[in-house]
């Protein structure tokens, strides 16, 4: 067996990548859907929203409402799904 | 489940939509069907009707869109967000809209409708053999025009069986053209080209023209998604080129090599790493119908629901043999209660005594006392409070509608006369008919009603006889509507079955029933008339009518009362 290719990462033109770190999509994420407010503050006030955002979304999605940015959390903020929020202001 | 604040929901029972454009994913008829049924999940479980229209303004617009699409909520590329919907109401209320950088199919892979070929229209089958290679997508090998084709069915060296592939050397759709595939190469701003295009426009979507010189003719449609056409990237519905170079290797399907995300991914020219063009590989795509579904229930007042299995909950998730769940059902018959009973059963018409075949003269003792025939009307007779008539047709370049005992007529000027009674011109009929139809060579009147048909010539009838005799089934219970097809066949209907009668021969011709939307595509399959006007067929389902035309194509949906009846 050859030793494995090592795979070369390329940057394709036009690719919607979305390489934002997992902390910039859930931040996206939890705005698109409704679970914090866009116009959120910044600071302290923010990380303790975000967690109570989190939770929010770990109920909706049947989760284990932990408040904490675990794996689980960030697949299912990966899966496909319908863009209206889930949470209206 | 869960609602719109304020139980947002709409007015009326009979929604109205209308398809604002299509989706180069899949063949226009497949989505067509593909909304149809989603529409019918939820007017299965309530009184919701839905009806699509044509053009103007209906409740639910759907449209296709990419990224930036015309409202304040753009769409993501390919993943992620897949459509979105506005709860009832006015203007873009109501709406749904469908993100075209997805890969739209019935969600198990490319759903391939063929043209043309010997297989009617029959999907593609994947994988299929031809001289003894297995292919799994479309080929173009074993033909010297280039146009893709498929087996639908597993083996074409022995079925023989084939249709082409959707392609824009086959045919375009939206624009201009009437469907009238591309023309290569064609020229745009002075610029040559030999295949489709996204130049000239900022929503990514590939065009042509229809004619040599657009600039000139200003014809063009949009060129349709061959199936290995790549999804995004920057290349979006050209096909795959292969082989391809890739970091001076060479590739003879997809990889996901160069990729951290394990997406599968090709070339669309036959050199990667000079010119940079590529896109993502089919995969199974997302269910036009689920999403669709999804989307409708926004639109008609559900909001997202907790429920992992409900169809209301946000995540996507493809489900072969798909039904409601309990949940979305409670929801939606929160807002618009249950189907109201079984579906209605139309009044049976009074069957006459079997009255003799001539009306014979009175004897002295049968002596009849006339009948004034100045019937009252009453409000119920004003033919424009009637939703639903028994039968609608042509007779004497008239159109006549009937219901209950009465008829109108409409003259060629669009003057509305009657009503009249039906037993004052045709005796022998019952109350109620099904249909009717004048033979144009003739002039013979053939009614129908249950079972039975009459045929009168001027006064003389002929009747009642069992439709059997004609060489319908004997279980069939009506004839629904009837189109004359000159040279003396008369098309006759019945839901989604229909035959055609050699009048002189007076018996159906062999080779049928044949089903109503694989000839009438478009036209709903329970109309309850069907008749030929002016050179076009009618298909009437409660207040509306689906006007086609001779090319077999759907110009128009309109109300009966208001166009016809010219209430």
């Amino acid at each position: 067996w050859s030793a494995p290719l090592k795979s070369v990462f390329v940057t394709f033109p036009g690719d919607v990548i979305k390489n934002m770190t997992d902390n910039q999509l859930a931040e996206e994420y939890l705005k698109r859907y409704g679970y914090i407010d866009v116009l959120q503050k910044s600071g302290l006030q923010a990380v303790v929203s975000t967690s109570k955002a989190l939770m929010k979304l770990q109920q909706q999605l049947g989760l284990e409402e932990t408040g904490s940015l675990d794996q689980p959390t960030i697949d299912a903020m990966k899966q496909p799904r319908c863009g209206v929020p889930d949470i209206r202001n | 489940y869960q609602t719109f604040e304020g139980d947002l929901k709409w007015d009326h029972t009979d929604v109205t939509y209308r398809i604002l454009n299509y989706s180069p994913d899949m063949e226009a008829p497949l989505i067509d069907d593909a909304f149809a049924r989603a529409f019918k999940v939820w007017s299965e479980v309530t009184p919701l009707t839905f009806t699509r229209l044509y053009d103007g303004t209906a409740d639910i617009m759907i449209s296709f869109g990419r990224e930036n699409h015309g409202d304040p909520y753009p769409f993501d590329g390919k993943d992620g967000l897949l459509a979105h919907a506005y709860p009832p109401g006015e203007g873009i209320q109501g709406d749904a809209h469908f993100d075209d950088d997805e890969y739209w199919t019935l969600g198990s892979g490319p759903a391939i409708q063929t043209r043309y070929g010997n297989a009617e229209g029959a999907m593609c089958h994947f994988p299929f053999l031809f001289e003894g290679t297995s292919y799994s997508s479309c080929t173009t090998d074993g033909r010297t025009d280039g146009i893709p084709w498929c087996a639908t069915t597993a083996d074409y060296d022995k079925d023989k069986i084939f249709g082409f592939c959707p392609s824009e050397l086959l045919f375009t759709f939206d624009g201009n053209s009437n469907e009238a595939p591309c023309v290569f190469p064609f020229v745009f701003l002075g610029v040559k080209y030999d295949s489709c295009t996204t130049d000239g426009r900022t929503d990514g979507y590939r065009w042509c023209a229809t004619t040599a010189n657009f600039d000139t003719d200003k014809k063009y449609g949009f060129c349709p998604n061959r199936d290995t056409a790549v999804i995004g990237g920057n290349s979006e519905g050209e096909p795959c080129q292969f082989p391809f170079i890739f970091l001076d290797k060479t590739y003879t399907s997809c990889t996901s090599e160069g990729r951290g995300d394990g997406k599968l991914w090709c070339a669309t020219t036959s050199n990667y790493d000079t010119d940079k063009k590529w896109g993502f590989c089919p995969d199974k795509g997302y269910s036009l119908f689920l999403v669709a579904a999804h989307e409708f229930g926004h639109a008609l007042g559900l909001d997202h629901s907790k429920i992992k299995d409900a169809l209301m909950y946000p995540m996507y998730k493809y489900i072969e043999d798909f039904s409601l769940n309990q949940d979305d059902i409670e929801g939606i018959q929160y807002l618009y209660g249950p189907k109201t009973g079984p579906n209605p059963t139309p009044p049976k018409p009074k069957t006459t005594t079997s009255s003799p075949v001539v009306p014979t003269k009175p004897t002295p003792s049968e002596k009849t006392t006339t009948v004034s025939t100045t019937t009252h009307v009453g409000p119920s007779q004003d033919a424009c409070e009637i939703k639903e008539f028994d039968a609608i047709t042509e007779i004497q370049k008239e159109l006549h509608f009937f219901k209950d005992r009465h008829y109108w007529k409409i003259s060629s000027n669009g003057e509305r006369k009657g009503p009249f009674l039906i037993s004052e011109k045709w005796p022998a009929l019952p109350a109620t008919i099904n249909s009717a139809f004048e033979e144009p060579l003739t002039k013979k009147i053939y009614f129908f009603a249950d079972k039975q048909f009459w045929v009168y010539t001027g006064k003389e009838v002929l009747g009642p006889r069992k439709i059997e005799k004609l060489g319908l089934p004997s279980d069939l219970d009506r004839v629904e509507g009837t189109v004359q097809r000159g040279k003396g066949k008369v098309l006759l209907f019945n839901g989604e079955n229909f035959w055609k009668l050699d009048v002189k021969a007076q018996m159906i011709d062999s080779g049928y029933p044949r089903s109503t939307d694989s000839v009438f595509g478009g036209v709903p399959i329970d109309s309850h008339d069907v008749f030929l006007h002016k050179g076009f067929f009618y298909f009437c389902r409660e207040s509306f009518y689906w006007r086609m035309n001779a090319k077999r194509q759907v110009d128009r949906v309109g109300y009966v009362r208001h166009d016809l009846l010219k209430c």
